[in-house]
């Protein structure tokens, strides 16, 4: 079945890296996926984008949506936001899972970044209306699910607060899709400013009258289960570090991090970031609830709306 | 005599935190500042900044330029650049140092940063013309000197490319004052990342014909005195990390830094971040430099294009 992810970054965040930490190189399962399929996912994305010259060093064509048949503005200017899709076959808890990635290259790079989040929101809407008609059609197949079942939105980790954009593209996102907004490069951030950066992150939310993806918490049978599913809605928005080389940690082992001079930072060691819980909320635990809410909820609301205009 | 040093950076990137870990709270000569000085200098400028509301947990509203003298606008949407100045005293090889920062929060952090380097151009032009006029005075006295001498301009560390917004404000501001870029908050970057980032900054600063002010590479009567300025020129970008917090390095030594779990970034090892270029580059060696350039070039060129028109 299919799984839809729209991710939201300004550039420089570590999305590609992300992406590949949660579905390329998992060292665990690395061994399970076809080389083609596993390599593909951000290298996919990163082909589509090759005409934004991201492989070339020329400096201000890289990346920030550069592209010819928006607009003519070669100076980063005005945003100029593309939208691409990759699609790849992963395997998890022994089922395959059609996942595509969806891009969106340019998105808060550009000096002048009004309504850069309109050409997304149009994307989200515009696969809503696919599927609205496939539902209209006496031969339908639900086998073409296009629709946008979580938007990862990254936040800079400044540790202050969110910024007019954050928010600006929260409220404009969150009624259409589960949104799970993530302090991006955590590890710039000492504990303490993680925990005070959260704290802040979910009070401009709430002020705002945001709704984030909430795990379900209820429904379960044993302690641990509870115990888990509380620790994964207590820790957002999750403070996320993400790397696919393998260094070697303070007492020897192998893992997925970054080496510094300072010190070695371990990418799935809870103690070290929560990218763990992410890829538990995203991938191991949760992604029938994502696309389950998608559907009953999120989509219904759409399709209520646009039926009553 | 007079140091003015312009600092320029978006909300987030260290700037207050740079400041005290340049001028305040030196370890080693912090007893030999009044603790009213070095208390002073981010304190001020923060206590200028107060109507930002960056001291209260209130969201958009903090440190972004929401200030009712220049628009209506509480979102964010448009750039609202205010200019603060602090002053105070520091000794520095024994000379008693009238130092001045001026800062410029709101630049780069709405969602339209149009135009947000003007008011800093401005700021530079009316200090220079606060110049022209009083050499024009009859009984002129040169103690009054508030010429910008430096500019310090934050480039946020994406680890990719300099952003449309640093070379637009670079091009506008480096042959009116002694640019000096740095990379901020560098412990986000490995050392490999710090390389590639610096050797890309330069180039896009060398196709874009951007002048940084370059320690004087001459008249040096020993070969150590050569090498070092050779090592502080080919270390630019600096890539600096700052700090006032007092912690425990790996080997037991308390040094100024940030305590992740991961391990002890030490500000002042020259191993960890340049920040003892920069703190030598901008105070202990080339200060007398940066204000002959800012008089004997600068000034000169800004004089005799007002002049002439
Ligand atoms: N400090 C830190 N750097 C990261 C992280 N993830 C990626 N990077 C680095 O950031 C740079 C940009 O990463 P990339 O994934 O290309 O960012 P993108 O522009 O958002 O796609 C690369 O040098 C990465 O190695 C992270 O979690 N923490
Ligand atoms: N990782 C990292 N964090 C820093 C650095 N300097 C300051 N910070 C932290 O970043 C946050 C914002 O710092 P601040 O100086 O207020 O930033 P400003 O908004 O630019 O003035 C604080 O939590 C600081 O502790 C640095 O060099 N590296």
């Amino acid at each position: 079945f299919n799984f839809n992810l729209l991710v939201v970054s300004q550039r420089g965040l570590g999305k590609s890296t992300l992406i590949n930490t949660l579905f390329n190189k998992d060292l665990d399962s690395i061994s399970g996926k076809s080389p083609a399929n596993s390599q593909a996912l951000a290298e996919k994305l990163e082909g589509v984008n090759l005409e934004d010259g991201e492989h070339g060093e020329n400096g201000t064509n890289g990346g920030i949506g550069n592209n010819e048949s928006n607009n003519n503005d070669s100076s980063g200017l005005h945003a100029s936001v593309k939208i691409n899709a990759a699609t790849t076959t992963i395997e998890e808890n022994g089922v395959n899972l059609r996942l595509t990635v969806v891009d969106t290259p340019g998105f808060g790079d550009a000096i002048d970044n009004t309504d850069s989040w309109k050409p997304i929101v149009d994307e989200i809407n515009l696969r809503f209306d696919q599927y609205l008609d496939s539902e209209n059609k006496i031969n339908r197949s639900f086998e073409d699910d296009n629709r946008i079942h979580a938007c990862l939105y990254f936040i800079e980790p400044t540790a202050h607060y969110l910024k007019p954009l954050d928010i600006e593209f929260c409220k404009q996102v969150h009624e259409k899709c589960n949104l799970i907004p993530i302090i991006a490069k955590s590890d710039i951030l000492t504990e303490e400013e993680i925990t005070v950066f959260k704290r802040r992150i979910k009070k401009q939310l709430d002020e705002a009258h945001i709704q984030l993806f909430q795990p379900p918490q209820y429904g379960f049978d044993d302690e641990e289960a509870i115990q888990a599913s509380h620790e994964l809605f207590d820790n957002m928005p999750y403070a996320v570090v993400g790397s696919t080389d393998v260094v070697v940690s303070k007492d020897g082992r192998q893992v997925r991090g970054r080496s510094y001079p300072w010190g070695v930072i371990e990418v799935d060691n809870s103690k070290h970031c929560d990218f763990v819980y992410l890829r538990d909320l995203l991938i191991s635990q949760y992604l029938e609830e994502l696309r389950e809410k998608t559907s009953k909820v999120l989509y219904e609301r759409y399709r209520s709306e646009k039926l009553s205009k």
